[in-house]
Order: structure tokens, then C-alpha cells, then sequence
């Protein structure tokens, strides 16, 4: 997947980090002190679709360019920006009768995105 | 992108810097409690100790040992909930433990055990014996589900791992236990419960896992 930087306009990754002090949650949440949520961004035309993060074989890409040529000028159905791969977040906390859980919450971190 | 601009994903008004700075944190929060099955995020009731909390932290499992196929692995919790000790006296313990977060769906109890710490004078050993009570389905007295037998030779932190009839206390959100020394030893042990003592109970689960279908 590729990274946003500066006024990148096609589809990456915007790195995004959640300080739970920053939410008022660092009371109740034990560890981390906060986790990186990333999001994906950018657009996606049509030529693009399934590249960076689905990595493209040949069969996509000449796939891609049948459906940008006979599908050119055609309104609707662009492909979206989307996660394409995710990591799980440890995460200790205090439930309401102050037990202490400790978690690995799914899908909670973004780490590649990619054209739907 | 500058105020007043378009959003490149969905062309969209772009949101100013600091509205989707709050719109980002706030799916974040969604995100979390969601997750954990969680309406709202909790309100501490009675904070724990530094200390208590560091002492029962050092006897956290590392992470879950199988490597179960995802689909079916569901969310592994490990939960350590601090005893309130009940009316005890000379010649017992009493220890109540309460959990309301179990309706999460799906909630498989793995394994229980209780941590305790125990002031022995030298050179003697003691066996107690752990009485488990659970409210009774229809009254709100304790009934003994089952007990065990423990031999204690030395000071220090002891395990005792429980069986179904504690996890199935667990799953209804109360657990009593009772700890009743056995026999006459001549300078009774103490069970300790000050802050680097608290008994605790250690329980793993699994949550929300599908259960595994027998294949015949």
C-alpha cells in the first residue's frame, strides 16, 4: 500500500493516532496510552482499480484497462479507497465492577489500503 | 484539504482539519466499545491500587496458545476481577467476586483459578480447604457447589485452579469462595489482603467464537 504525503490525491494510507489521554479514556484503558488508527484516503479511477494493496496481478490489470476503455464515459460504479490489510489492538482496561481485562481487539489498526 | 475544497474520496465539502479530526475520534471511541460490547465506557466503581494491579499483571498469561483458524477463534479475554473479602473470621475467609460483563455474546469460559497469599509460620504446612458458593437459581442464598483441597508448606502466592461449578458461577456474574483451614495447626496462617495481597481470580474466555461444529 502506499503512504499519503503532501497533496497526494490517489488512494493511500493517512497515518492517524488516538491518544486516549487527549479522549479522557486514559482512566479507564490500562495500556497502550494510545494506538495508531490510520485511514485510507484518495481516489480511485477506474484504470487504478484493485492496484496498490490488492497486489495486481496481470490478469487485474488487463482486466482494468477492458473496463476503463469499454466502460469510459460510462457514469457510476468508480472503485473505493479502501483497507486492505489490518491488525489487531492489545488492550488492558478496567471493565465497570474494576476488573482488569486484557484483549486483542481485531481489525483495529490500518496498516495497507488499496482501490476496491 | 483547504476548507471549502472537495474531498478526493467522495467529493464531498471537505471537512476543515479540526471537524474531522473530532469525526475521526469519535469513530475511534465507536470503534473500541463496539468492539468490546460496550454502550458506553465504564465508570471505575472502585479504582485498584498501583501496586495490586502490577502484583496481578506479573501472573497475566501470555497470549492465547493454540492458533485456532480465525473463523472460529472469536475474541480471547483474560480477566482478573479482586476479591471484596466478605465477613470472614479466625476460622475462615470469605472472598466475593463479582463480573457483569459476562452477557457479552457468546462468552465460553476456559479456565479460573484464584491467587492467594498466605503468612505461614516456619516449618509448618496447612491444608486448606476452598469451599465454592453459588447463588441459588431461584434465591439469593449461597449454596457450596463443590470444594477443594489445598496443601500450603510455605509464605508466598499460591494457585489454585477451579473447576466447572466456579466458571459457572462466573457466567452468572457472582463467585463466592471460602477459605476454611483445616485441622488445628498451633499459630493460625493469615491470608493476607492488603494492597500487594489482594486475593484475585484469573479467568480466561473466549468471546463470541463459533462453537465447533462435529463433523461426522
Amino acid at each position: 500500500g502506499i503512504d499519503c504525503q503532501g497533496g497526494s490525491r490517489m488512494c493511500c494510507r493517512q497515518e492517524f493516532f488516538v491518544d486516549f489521554r487527549e479522549i479522557g479514556w486514559h482512566d479507564w484503558i490500562i495500556q497502550p496510552e494510545g494506538y495508531a488508527m490510520n485511514f485510507c484516503t484518495g481516489q480511485c479511477p477506474l484504470h487504478v482499480a484493485g492496484m496498490p494493496g490488492i497486489a495486481a496481478s496481470f490478469h487485474t490489470s488487463v482486466l482494468n484497462l477492458l473496463k476503463a476503455n469499454i466502460a469510459a464515459g460510462t457514469a457510476g460504479g468508480g472503485s473505493c479507497c479502501v483497507p486492505t490489510a489490518r491488525r489487531p489492538l492489545s488492550l488492558l482496561y478496567y471493565d465497570r465492577d474494576s476488573n482488569i481485562v486484557k484483549t486483542d481487539i481485531p481489525d483495529m489498526v490500518v496498516d495497507a489500503c488499496g482501490c476496491s | 484539504p483547504r476548507a471549502g475544497g472537495q474531498c478526493p474520496a467522495c467529493g464531498g465539502p471537505a471537512l476543515d482539519l479540526e471537524s474531522r479530526r473530532e469525526l475521526l475520534l469519535d469513530l475511534a471511541k465507536r470503534s473500541i466499545l463496539d468492539k468490546l460490547h460496550l454502550s458506553q465506557r465504564p465508570t471505575l466503581s472502585r479504582p485498584v491500587s498501583r501496586t495490586a494491579l502490577r502484583t496481578a499483571l506479573q501472573h497475566l498469561h501470555g497470549p492465547p496458545q493454540e492458533a485456532l483458524p480465525e473463523d472460529n477463534r472469536g475474541q480471547e479475554c483474560e480477566i482478573i476481577s479482586f476479591a471484596k473479602t466478605g465477613l470472614s473470621n479466625i476460622n475462615q475467609t470469605r472472598l466475593d467476586f463479582h463480573f457483569s460483563d459476562t452477557t457479552a455474546g457468546g462468552m465460553e469460559v476456559q479456565q479460573a483459578s484464584l491467587m492467594f497469599f498466605v503468612q505461614l509460620p516456619l516449618n509448618t504446612t496447612w491444608t486448606l480447604k476452598v469451599r465454592v458458593l453459588v447463588l441459588g437459581p431461584h434465591d439469593s442464598n449461597l449454596t457450596l457447589a463443590t470444594q477443594h483441597l489445598l496443601e500450603v508448606d510455605a509464605s508466598g502466592w499460591h494457585q489454585l485452579l477451579l473447576g466447572p461449578e466456579a466458571q459457572a458461577a462466573y457466567s452468572q456474574g457472582h463467585l463466592t469462595l471460602e477459605l476454611v483451614p483445616e485441622g488445628q495447626v498451633a499459630q493460625s496462617p493469615v491470608i493476607l489482603a492488603g494492597a500487594a495481597h489482594r486475593p484475585f481470580v484469573t479467568v480466561q474466555v473466549r468471546v463470541g467464537g463459533k462453537h465447533r461444529v462435529r463433523r461426522r
